[in-house]
């Protein structure tokens, strides 16, 4: 992770069901690659990191110091896509349910 | 549902569209994958993975819905009569049903023919005797808690062609209704006709099963995932202030009994003249442990021991002389 660039960007992470301990009842899938976002939205942000108006206003404020204490925007998940996943719900019985918004696609400063 | 209806050929629900070819069973001619592990022997378990696999292969579109649940038969004899039993009742509150289908596998050959053509010399017995088509009815009844009658719910009337092979029922007007009225026991009877004699000598994979295909209004809920995969609490949920910290329990914590015998007001001990400025901590500890007594015997210790009860019983209080308790006032 350390040469990660320091922008905001998508970080890689791979999440393993056992490693949360729901793969007692997970069939399938056993782990799925999630993502994160981390990074800088430091003033001037280039549009990689698609800033909302209100971002853009908040790093200027932010980068002139006009009201002390105002942190620059956070580096937060923009696009997401579904999951599918198959579990045994307490009856045993099996489920297929697909769960939106479970890993990140793209980035961006909020 | 009136007589001459459509051969069971598979339905097609909104979610359901495999991408077997028309009439084929999903879970038919396919050895139980390995993604199951030990839940492959039932026919509900292979049907709901290849459903799997097909979401992740196309996604699903926004009319299939995003859930898709399975139901295993519990066999049971339901007024003399042998039926399969489902229960529904994990069903949430906030999923729409879309479509039900019921899935259950039509015997090879129905049993009084074999006994019949074992008995005739005729070699070709079995050809003449088979019916071109098995007539069943299928009649859904839902069951209350602990009743052993149930009350009539659907009664479908199925021409089964193809034997020794798995068929598919829509019966999502049966299941709505038992969601809606809150009737989550429901049971299915398979009558051919014949005679009541036992369940067919069907092994566990061919248990007919439902599938029930729904839309869950929670699931872009935040957190949904949770509500459904996550089966335990790694911090106890504070419902109360969101404020406490996940180890600060809500529950009452047991308040420890601070008992403070009235008479105890200090450390001091009561022999000692703590009033000369002679007083030396070292001296005082000195003095306590010179005055313990050499080891007494056994036998004397046991006496020692039971005057000690003695003593203990009569004053459970300390006394201090009227000389102590002056001073202690004084002070």
């Amino acid at each position: 992770q350390w040469n990660e660039p320091r922008i905001c960007s998508r970080r890689y992470m791979k999440v393993d069901f056992a490693d949360i301990g729901w793969n007692e009842w997970i069939i399938s899938p056993k782990s799925f690659d999630a993502y994160y976002c981390a990074g800088a939205c430091e003033f001037p942000m280039p549009k990689i990191v698609r800033p909302s108006n209100h971002a853009t206003i908040q790093s200027i404020v932010k980068a002139v110091g006009i009201i002390p204490g105002i942190p620059e925007p956070c580096c937060v998940p923009d696009k997401m896509s579904s999951l599918s996943v198959l579990f045994l719900d307490e009856n045993k019985n099996v489920v297929l349910k697909v769960y939106p918004s479970m890993s990140v696609e793209t980035c961006a400063c909020r | 549902e009136r007589a001459g209806s459509q051969p069971a050929g598979p339905v097609q629900p909104p979610a359901a569209r495999d991408s077997n070819s028309p009439g084929r069973h999903p879970g038919e001619g396919s050895s139980p994958p390995p993604a199951l592990g030990s839940i492959a022997q039932d026919m509900a378990a292979v049907h709901m993975l290849k459903l799997y696999e097909k979401y992740n292969r196309e996604g699903s579109r926004p009319g299939d819905g995003n859930t898709v649940r399975s139901f295993k038969a519990r066999p049971e004899f339901l007024a003399q009569k042998p039926s399969y039993c489902f229960n529904l009742t994990s069903m949430q509150d906030s999923e729409m049903i879309l479509a039900a289908t019921f899935h259950f596998y039509a015997d090879k050959r129905p049993r009084h023919r074999e006994v019949f053509c074992k008995r005739s010399k005729n070699s070709s017995c079995r050809l003449l005797h088979l019916p071109p088509i098995l007539q069943l009815n299928l009649i859904f009844q839902s069951i209350h808690q602990n009743s052993a009658y149930g009350l009539v719910k659907g009664n479908i009337t199925v021409f089964i062609q193809r034997r020794g092979a798995w068929h598919a029922k829509d019966i999502s007007h049966i299941v709505k209704e038992s969601k809606r009225s809150g009737e989550l026991i429901l049971c299915a009877e398979l009558d051919s006709g014949e005679k009541h004699q036992g369940f067919p000598e069907q092994v566990s994979s061919h248990l007919p099963y439902i599938l029930v295909y729904a839309n869950d209004l929670a699931i872009s809920e935040p957190n949904s995932v949770a509500v459904t995969l996550q089966r335990y609490d790694p911090f106890p949920s504070n419902d109360g202030d969101p404020n406490l910290s996940p180890n600060a329990s809500t529950d009452t914590r047991v308040r420890r009994d601070t008992y403070l015998p009235s008479s105890i007001q200090n450390n001091e001990l009561p022999e000692v003249d703590y009033n000369n400025n002679k007083y030396n901590k070292h001296d005082v500890w000195e003095n306590a442990y010179k005055s313990l007594k050499p080891k007494a015997s056994r036998k004397d210790r046991r006496r020692k021991g039971q005057e000690n009860t003695e003593t203990l019983t009569k004053s459970q209080v300390l006394n201090f002389d009227e000389k102590t308790m002056k001073k202690a006032r004084r002070k």
